[in-house]
């Protein structure tokens, strides 16, 4: 991370909304200003608070190309989408995005609540990052509104100048959107077994679940794997001791904490056709040396020890995994049982029997 | 024949251009307030290159390589990334 120091001298800041898009309601608006700052004051001990006249400390504007005295100009259409000045009088501290973008509340377009939130960084004292991962990374890179944008970067950043928030002396507060493990919306991304352990992705993050003990803790993926992509797709253990991530159609292998040299691949050098576009979920039966690969509703099969994909795949997963219905979001085995997840639910299935032994809630291993 | 002749030249004019504008706006030292004038800004194209490549993780080679160029093209933010 970088700082442009001081930052403001006191922790209660007025914004203002000067002028609105006509890309989005005014109601989009201020909640995606209000949520960009929410994402700050949950880490540090700062308060906004909104005023409508007169100067606030970070005047919001939309404008284009040469505009009032700022020293800065637009370009028209994608290039530059906003910027902002570091903490200080006049000019400093205001947002300014540029109206030529189109401003949306989702993936299309540009992403306000996103822009507004780095900007807002820039207004507080921060400035560039290098981390690819950062929020404070120049580029613009869209990410599911229900992540918390700040990376351990942005949050060290933003607390060497104001310091972490004061009710919560020295613990992190979990983050806004963090997802709960016991909350009723549960799903995951992944799942894999490491060792002993039974490890749990969604978005960032990643529980390290150990089947006996009621404990799980929640790290941040980047905390152990920095190169690795948010949002992994699959995930599976191998015979070697060594775990494979796939997100669309790469994949990464990781022995211990290092991901191997050469990585990532493109999953058709595991012999997928070049049709296959992401895998949905993966899972290696450790008793047959066979890892299944689970795309829609089919599957293929994989020979761990030779390494080859099996013939006379794919299959449809209906015929051969009796029970197992909806597309797979993560699947895990443990105890020679396989545990299939959809949504909010998650099916205990015998391979060898070939029948679906009871369902359950996806979050019935945290023990809530 | 003429039609399907690629112009080299202008392809070149519009690389300068994207190279000459990115750099000054993120990787050019801001004036400083304190000076009458503005700084004169020593540092070379190239120079200026290599640390846009430093930041980004690229290779640094101080030319405008395709991956700089494909960097050099994503919608960003306006804050420069040096010398603030």
């Amino acid at each position: 991370y970088g700082v442009t120091l001081p930052g403001w001298k006191k922790n209660k800041l007025t914004y203002r909304i000067v002028n609105y898009t006509p890309d989005m309601s005014k109601e989009d608006v201020d909640k995606a200003i209000q949520r960009a700052f929410k994402v700050w004051s949950a880490v540090t001990p700062l308060i906004f608070t909104r005023i409508h006249k007169g100067m606030a400390d970070i005047m919001i504007s939309f404008e284009t190309k040469a505009h009032g005295h700022c020293p800065r100009y637009f370009d028209g259409p994608l290039g530059v989408l906003a910027h902002a000045f570091p903490p200080g009088n006049g000019l400093g501290g205001d947002v300014h995005f540029d109206e030529d973008e189109k401003w949306t509340t989702g993936s299309a377009g540009f992403n306000l609540f996103l822009v507004a939130a780095h900007e807002f960084g820039h207004a507080l004292g921060l400035s560039h990052s290098n981390d690819q991962r950062a929020l404070m990374f120049p580029n613009y890179a869209y990410i599911s509104p229900s992540e918390f944008p700040l990376s351990p970067d942005d949050i060290n950043g933003i607390q060497s100048i104001y310091g972490s928030p004061q009710n919560t002396p020295d613990k992190r507060p979990a983050s806004p959107n963090s997802p709960k493990t016991c909350g009723s919306q549960m799903t995951f991304d992944a799942i894999t077994t490491l060792r002993r352990e039974v490890i749990f992705l969604k978005g960032r993050h990643l529980w390290r679940v150990y089947p006996d003990n009621s404990e799980a803790e929640r790290e941040l993926i980047s905390a152990f794997w920095p190169t690795l992509p948010p949002a992994i797709e699959a995930a599976y253990e191998n015979l070697k001791d060594q775990i494979l991530f796939f997100k669309g159609n790469n994949f990464w292998v990781i022995s211990g904490y290092q991901v191997l040299l050469g990585y990532p691949k493109n999953i058709n050098t595991l012999g997928f056709p070049k049709g296959v576009k992401k895998i949905d979920a993966a899972v290696c039966n450790k008793n047959t040396g066979m890892t299944d690969f689970f795309v829609g509703d089919k599957y293929w099969r994989f020979d761990e020890n030779s390494q080859s994909m099996e013939k006379g795949y794919p299959r449809l997963i209906a015929n051969d995994f009796p029970g197992i219905s909806q597309r797979v979001d993560a699947v895990f085995q443990q105890k020679g049982l396989f545990y299939f997840f959809h949504g909010l639910k998650q099916w205990e299935f015998d391979p060898i029997a070939k029948k679906v032994i009871q369902e359950m809630k996806s979050n019935s291993w945290f023990n809530c | 024949s003429n039609a399907l002749h690629i112009h080299p030249e202008e392809d070149n004019k519009e690389v300068a251009k994207l190279l000459q504008d990115y750099l000054n706006k993120f990787y050019s030292v801001d004036p400083d307030p304190n000076l009458l004038g503005w700084k004169i800004n020593a540092e070379s194209t190239a120079e200026k290159l290599q640390k846009m490549q430093h930041f980004f993780g690229l290779k640094v080679t101080g030319k405008p390589d395709n991956e700089t160029l494909e960097m050099m093209k994503k919608p960003r933010c306006g804050v420069p990334d040096v010398g603030l």
